[in-house]
């Protein structure tokens, strides 16, 4: 059968492979030779053919004595996907298009592997298969495709490298946990791996970022979905510690990812994971030295880098839906009417189920109100670049105006999250953090708060302690701002009812 | 949403029954960061994913192969190994096994260790001990006598007290070091 | 709560975790010289 003559086909590719160099003339003639003789020259064929390849490289590693080579096949099939794309002339087809299509055959058999009754799907060879893909593309694309003689061929090639990362991260993205749990432990390797991290990191152009936090999102969005404060399964324990270290290695290789994506990536973190949260707004960029936070001398507004307006790679504008207009025709020009918009326009249509220290539900749209409070931020530092410092260090500003407002408009869970999402953005030196360092402590000073005011302290006590009582890293903006509190002579925090209402944590804050 | 709700992570004894302590306040990351080859200082900053193993320590035993690149110039060297203008070529242990000979004893380590199980590893063992290496079974490193010292036998002779050179491949170096041999440790 | 098929697939998941032996770079052509063959049992058996 057909079938079978692919079987054989394929048979024989991963048998030339151990007996000769891959730098061989064999080997091209061998493709040469697939292709002249029909085996790959049409779209059903092209199907055919891969699924007999990903089936056999499967078969053969369920098959394999474990303590053999396991993967010769899988491997043999990685390098002739490398081959077929870098060999061939692609006029019917794109490159693109050839490489998905072969994906979406290798995702069909993979879906019916993972769905048998019998419980024997193993994720190692496709593991190996997207790993030895990855590695043997690099291989090949070194140095912009050197090895490549034909200068046409080779520009081509450049040109779609981008798109080879983001067909494999889009071949990740559907593969994510929640889909497919039994492959959870393979993807998470897989969008840590070496020869896909951080190349999707450096793309030029920043062209691999938005598929990245698309990924990561799904990494969090799994976590978060079965992550309860005091049960959390061992396997989900198990992803959080991997992706605890894949995190911190980013923080280490690329602080700048994070540091231009904290906004979205913290949309789906959940609450409870409150170091893995200072780590990624503890990211600093590369090169910057931080100013000591605990220098009694230290003045933020003295501090040079914190005139530098940071760069948000997601502009969370797109997140305000019809909340937009509302919000920037407030801070054009303050009026209640708009602020009852916004205040009634945060609310969820329903309560759902959070896993949050000291709340277990939210009705309110987490995400719509940290798109707020950083669309304004980032507004109002925009606008001192085009006005004056004065204009938005002003609790008289719209900016400041806004922010008030909310809090006291709204209920005490508005109000916590509003305050969360202010003290998100205390990191490293920068315009933010000095602006919404000067909104938070006239937050916490204002004397127009009325009966809300304990309130108001008592949550920004509590949002900044949360971030300080973890195990480091805490962030720069943080200890600066809270430093600042404590040592207020406008308002002793010790005296505080709330405070000494609770001697642990009063025990603490004299500590601090 | 007050302070109240930070008393389970800050009073001990409920940590346990409330919230799981190791992802609330978390961890002293120093071990961790250790285990990523990340060093505390920024000023020695290295990348560390492109030699990322494993998101896990415990899937992370073994080295994996970085990215590298070997430029032309280093594959078209003449008379490399004796071979005349061709690049010099392994396919046969019976014509070229007495290649091993012209390595150095650096490559010859390399190969020792980099190729476990192998026929190499074999014939790179054989011509380390014609070059008057032992291999050490314990420590699993090679060792030479220091020519400088000569190394005083115990009584009993089981075992000698001097001053060796060893191989050390974790630092790719041989390092000078005084020990106690035991005869019945090499080969 | 994770259901109870998906918390299966998750620990096979797990157990079947690939590792860095998993990740490395493939070698298909081996030369004669790098073939298996019986070495000494001290020998390191890891590469």
């Amino acid at each position: 059968t057909n079938q079978e003559k692919m079987f054989l086909v394929f048979t024989e590719w991963v048998k030339l492979l151990q007996r000769v160099p891959e730098n061989d003339i064999k080997v091209t003639v061998f493709i040469r030779q697939m292709m002249d003789k029909g085996v790959i020259n049409s779209t059903d064929n092209m199907i055919q053919f891969t699924k007999a390849a990903i089936e056999l490289s499967v078969g053969s590693f369920k098959e394999s004595d474990p303590t053999s080579e396991v993967f010769i096949a899988t491997d043999a099939f990685s390098k002739l996907i490398v081959k077929l794309l870098v060999l061939q002339d692609f006029t019917a087809l794109s490159r693109s298009e050839y490489l998905r299509l072969m994906i979406s055959v290798i995702t069909m058999v993979f879906s019916e592997d993972q769905g048998m009754a019998d419980n024997s799907f193993n994720e190692r060879p496709y593991f190996r298969l997207i790993s030895s893909l990855l590695c043997q593309w690099e291989d090949v694309s070194g140095h912009n495709f050197i090895k490549i003689q034909d200068q046409q061929f080779r520009n081509e090639l450049i040109e779609f490298t981008p798109e080879f990362y983001n067909i494999i991260a889009s071949f990740l993205h559907a593969f994510q946990p929640i889909a497919y749990p039994g492959f959870s432990f393979a993807w998470i390797t897989l969008i840590s791996h070496r020869m896909f991290l951080p190349k999707m990191l450096s793309l030029p152009g920043k062209v691999g970022w938005s598929k990245l936090i698309l990924l990561f999102t799904d990494l969090l969005k799994f976590m978060a979905q079965y992550t309860k404060k005091n049960d959390v399964p061992d396997a989900v324990s198990v992803v959080y510690k991997g992706a605890l270290r894949v995190f911190l290695a980013v923080a280490n290789d690329a602080p700048e990812f994070l540091v231009e994506n904290h906004y979205e990536l913290l949309n789906n973190l959940p609450h409870v994971y409150m170091q893995l949260r200072n780590v990624i707004l503890s990211a600093i960029p590369k090169r910057m030295v931080l100013p000591n936070p605990y220098d009694p001398q230290l003045s933020i507004g003295d501090v040079e880098s914190c005139q530098h307006v940071p760069n948000v790679f997601y502009d969370p504008v797109q997140d305000l839906k019809n909340l937009k207009k509302p919000v920037d025709n407030y801070l054009r020009i303050p009026s209640a009417s708009l602020l009852r918009v916004i205040s009634t326009g945060i609310f969820k249509a329903d309560q759902q189920k959070d896993s949050g220290i000291g709340y277990d539900s939210v009705s309110v749209d987490t995400k719509l109100i940290n798109a707020i409070v950083l669309h304004v931020g980032i507004e109002a530092a925009l606008e001192k670049d085009k006005t004056t410092a004065t204009a938005i260090f002003n609790t008289k500003s719209s900016y400041y105006a806004l922010l008030a407002s909310m809090l006291s408009e709204g209920t005490t869970e508005v109000r916590f999250h509003v305050v969360q999402a202010i003290v998100n953005q205390l990191r490293y030196p920068n315009a933010h953090t000095l602006w919404f360092n000067y909104v938070l402590k006239n937050l916490f000073l204002s004397e127009e708060w009325g009966p809300s005011f304990a309130e108001i302290q008592e949550i920004i006590i509590r949002t900044l302690l949360e971030r300080v009582v973890t195990n480091k890293p805490h962030c720069w903006g943080i200890i600066v701002t809270f430093t600042e509190l404590l040592k207020s002579s406008e308002c002793s925090i010790m005296t505080l009812p709330f405070v000494k209402d609770v001697p642990e944590v009063e025990h603490i804050i004299k500590h601090l | 949403y007050g302070l109240k709700a930070l008393l389970p992570l800050i009073r001990r004894e409920d940590q346990s029954t409330e919230y799981d302590p190791s992802m609330t306040l978390g961890i002293d990351l120093t071990s961790v960061l250790h285990s990523l080859g990340i060093q505390g200082n920024q000023q020695g900053r290295q990348r560390v994913l492109d030699t990322f193993q494993s998101p896990w320590v415990e899937t992370s035993r073994s080295e994996v192969e970085p990215r590298f690149f070997v430029p032309e110039s280093f594959t078209n060297i003449p008379n490399v190994l004796q071979s005349g203008a061709q690049d010099p070529v392994f396919n046969s242990v019976q014509q070229d096994h007495a290649k091993i000979s012209l390595f150095q004893d650096e490559t010859l380590f390399y190969l020792f260790y980099k190729h476990p199980g192998s026929v190499v590893q074999e014939l790179t063992y054989l011509e380390l001990r014609k070059r008057n290496w032992r291999y050490h079974k314990t420590l699993k490193v090679w060792l030479t006598k220091d020519p400088m010292m000569e190394p005083a036998v115990a009584p009993g002779g089981a075992s000698e007290r001097g001053s060796y050179v060893f191989f050390d491949p974790q630092r790719w170096e041989k390092c000078q070091r005084d020990f106690v041999l035991f005869y019945n440790a090499i080969m | 709560t994770m259901p109870a098929e998906m918390a299966s697939q998750l620990e096979s998941s797990l157990l079947n975790c690939p590792d860095s032996l998993d990740a490395d770079t493939p070698k298909l052509y081996y030369n004669s010289l790098s073939l298996p063959h019986p070495t000494s049992i001290f020998f390191p058996n890891e590469t």
